[in-house]
């Protein structure tokens, strides 16, 4: 694991974090249920919670799908290559590439060559908006790359000891030999 | 672009997603120093994007030159590739993956191997 210059985090006092999503983006349930469920990725190994709030602005972080050049200086590039950026602590922001043919439940067995699962990539963003960089370990969630029709969405073993060096534990959950360790969901076609 | 699974795509929507962005990196495989292959130049690009290479004109040539080089072998040693510094097959295909924009390495020091501390990077950099 890896963290962003100077090690930004969230402030100890702001433990429950707010989202939202791009009001233009009209997202559907389903879609805000995948994002529900990678923030909770997180939530499991860490005293943060994260609570949707349809207060865009007030938000703490900030979820969006957009293309092109969309304001940040980070322009997307269309279908595949960069599939969704995200900004250190405390900016909170989370964009994807609107692009990208997102898939919201079984991506597995894909017949597509650009299909991405949706909720892998939102768990690696999060981890970006929390103040995780890139991890050279190829299991571990901050790994840059994801193939598509591949679904890795379970915190490895470096993910969580990079998570807790910034924030600690879930002092309900502090153990490192769960389920997730014992069963991850790593699977898909490349 | 929203489906629930790849079976409720439109047949017609998928003959237009297979163009990758960066698909023409793979006329590169097999590159290696000293060469000056057509495309060099857009690679160089996409290292300077992720921060392999701090050139800050970014106006490159396709030579394959020092730059380059030791740009591969950085971002070879960052996935766990064989640091040769040659466009091998494994390290094309490594780069054709689709893959998050945040940079790998920010102002030369890498933020993947950096041997888990963040006393190692200097400079702070907001994305």
């Amino acid at each position: 694991y890896s963290f962003f210059p100077g090690r930004p985090r969230w402030p100890a006092r702001q433990s429950d974090l707010t989202y939202a999503f791009e009001p233009r983006n009209q997202l559907s349930d389903d879609v805000k249920r995948v994002f529900a469920s990678a923030f909770s990725r997180w939530s499991e190994w860490t005293p943060l919670t994260f609570t949707e709030t349809s207060n865009y602005f007030a938000a703490d972080l900030k979820i969006g799908f957009y293309s092109g050049d969309h304001g940040d200086g980070e322009a997307f590039d269309g279908v595949l290559g960069t599939l969704a950026h995200a900004f250190a602590p405390p900016a909170g922001l989370l964009h994807l590439d609107i692009a990208e043919t997102w898939i919201t439940g079984n991506v597995i067995a894909s017949g597509s060559p650009s299909a991405m699962d949706l909720e892998s990539v939102a768990v690696h963003e999060i981890g970006h908006v929390l103040g995780l960089g890139h991890s050279s370990v190829e299991d571990a969630i901050m790994f840059p790359t994801i193939p598509s029709g591949v679904r890795k969405v379970e915190l490895d073993r470096d993910d969580i000891e990079g998570i807790q060096v910034l924030y600690g534990t879930n002092p309900d959950n502090n153990s490192t030999t769960g389920p997730s360790f014992g069963g991850r969901e790593i699977s898909g076609v490349t | 672009n929203f489906f629930p699974n790849v079976s409720s795509i439109p047949p017609s929507f998928l003959p237009n997603t297979t163009a990758g962005a960066w698909d023409s990196f793979n006329k590169l495989s097999g590159c290696r120093p000293g060469q000056n292959v057509t495309g060099i130049s857009k690679l160089k690009n996409y290292f300077h994007y992720f921060g392999y290479i701090t050139n800050t004109t970014g106006n490159f040539t396709d030579d394959f030159d020092d730059d380059l080089e030791s740009a591969v072998k950085n971002y070879q040693r960052n996935f766990n590739l064989n640091a040769t510094g040659e466009l091998d097959e494994s390290t094309v295909q490594q780069i054709l993956k689709p893959r998050c924009g945040v940079a790998d390495i920010v102002n030369g020091t890498s933020t993947m191997n950096s041997g888990k501390s963040s006393s190692m990077i200097k400079h702070t950099v907001a994305h």
